[in-house]
């Protein structure tokens, strides 16, 4: 699986 | 961070504020989803999980803490303290229409199948839908106060300015987010006929009423 994007927002 | 997220942090933010002032200063809550709210305050928790263990910034934890924070507060000044004032008559849209399937998707769809990342899937499909309660409380009423239209103005512009931010990130950072995208898609979708009324008619100094 391709990786989860970054989670930088809220 | 650009300025479409930030404008769009801060809106989420000032919506939080003004909904606790017109509880506090009304001392009531009429008028106000209790279901939204609970749902709102499942969307912070199952979406923060990682506050603890995922240092982004300084600005990331403190807003993460303060909206966590917020949400439980509502959630006791409507259901403890003001709970006189809770319009339960009118707040009779059924979560579980909206938290079961949301739940079942989040399974389905998402970018990775562990615990961490399927929880925020679920607060980010949850999020998308949690204010249709209020709406639907709205049009049951046939009004809303004033300062309950400024606070759904600016709780629906926040994800209007993040659809903008992601725009901007997609053309410089090369982010991009579908899951997050298509939820702040139905998200803001869901908000137009609210604004439609919010602009011709609070703008112009009336009250909200919806059309009988």
């Amino acid at each position: 699986r391709v990786n989860p994007p970054q989670k930088d927002e809220l | 961070m650009n300025v479409f997220r930030l404008t769009g942090d801060i809106a989420h933010l000032l919506a939080i504020i003004l909904l606790l002032m017109k509880i506090w200063k009304t001392r009531s809550c009429a008028g106000v989803s209790g279901k939204s709210q609970m749902m709102f305050a499942l969307v912070f928790t199952t979406r923060y999980l990682d506050l603890i263990t995922n240092f982004i910034s300084l600005y990331n934890t403190t807003m993460k803490m303060i909206f966590i924070a917020s949400s439980y507060g509502t959630l006791y000044l409507m259901f403890l303290k003001f709970r006189a004032t809770y319009d339960s008559n009118h707040d009779t849209f059924r979560m579980e229409f909206l938290v079961v399937p949301v739940a079942g998707l989040s399974f389905l769809v998402n970018h990775d199948f562990s615990p961490l990342e399927i929880l925020w899937t679920f607060s980010i499909y949850l999020e998308s839908v949690a204010i249709l309660p209020q709406l639907f409380m709205i049009s049951k009423t046939g009004e809303a106060e004033t300062i309950t239209s400024h606070y759904l103005f600016a709780l629906g512009s926040y994800r209007a300015l993040y659809i903008l931010n992601w725009v901007y990130r997609f053309y410089f950072e090369g982010f991009f987010d579908l899951i997050a995208v298509v939820a702040g898609c139905v998200q803001t979708v869901l908000y137009c006929d609210f604004f439609y009324l919010y602009i011709t008619k609070v703008w112009k100094g009336k009250k909200l009423t919806l059309p009988a």
